[in-house]
């Protein structure tokens, strides 16, 4: 373990509590009165969350994560797979059956096919892979998933006139934590011998590329303090 | 044998 996938992990973990919290204020919105202009705002709005991109995160991590049982790592490595594993199918659960967030989410707008996405990952999983075994291309395949699983929630934020801060800054810890492992691959690169992963290299790579003109526009809005807003 | 490389990261 060195700094750099600790600071990852943590931030990774900071964004799946972020978009908790939301869940909760919407949660706790509906019990209040309803001149409280936040919930006004709130529950009027969307919340701006893109299911699709939850359902896919479920995924990636249920695909990843089959050795939780059979390689133990470490305690540290059990508990974070349980974590998001709890946490992202939890989500999805919210925003699909509870009665209260499900109003918040706005399906007219969340219209991305992420079966387009899905399938092209596990082709490309099956052809390139490091041992073609039933877990290494499951796991193959999360690592592909994952790296295109924000493009749902990004097309909707282009699509949300007003990006409230919540949803803001869980787009920027998710794009952030990738950016934190690249710097922990090549930590590791350069102080342990063999360890060579392109296909997990390029993935996260491509997936943080993905947050380039997110993170433009996140570190403009914060530099001129004005709302945040993705040209659509 | 060496058990497969288990993935160590999360």
């Amino acid at each position: 373990m060195n700094i750099f996938r600790l600071a990852g992990d943590m931030t990774h973990l900071m964004s799946v509590l972020v978009l908790l919290l939301k869940i909760h204020t919407i949660k706790s919105c509906a019990g209040k009165s309803y001149p409280c202009s936040l919930c006004f705002i709130l529950l009027e709005s969307s919340s701006g969350i893109s299911l699709k991109t939850q359902e896919l995160y479920a995924l990636v991590f249920a695909t990843r994560y089959l050795d939780i049982f059979t390689d133990f790592i470490s305690v540290y490595n059990t508990i974070m797979k349980l974590i998001f594993l709890g946490s992202s199918f939890s989500i999805v659960w919210y925003i699909r059956r509870h009665k209260i967030v499900r109003r918040s989410y706005d399906k007219d707008q969340d219209t991305f096919r992420h079966f387009f996405l899905v399938l092209p990952c596990l082709l490309l999983a099956l052809i390139i892979n490091e041992k073609f075994t039933f877990k290494e291309v499951l796991w193959t395949f999360s690592l592909y998933l994952e790296a295109v699983a924000i493009l749902p929630q990004l097309i909707l934020l282009q699509r949300t006139r007003n990006i409230d801060n919540l949803t803001g800054q869980y787009v920027f810890l998710l794009g952030a934590y990738r950016a934190l492992y690249i710097l922990n691959w090549i930590y590791r690169y350069f102080t342990e011998p063999h360890y060579v992963h392109w296909i997990t290299w390029i993935s996260g790579l491509v997936q943080t590329l993905l947050y380039a003109d997110f993170f433009y526009y996140y570190f403009s809005s914060l530099k001129n303090n004005v709302k945040l807003k993705l040209p659509a | 044998i060496e058990d497969e490389a288990a993935h160590d990261e999360l």
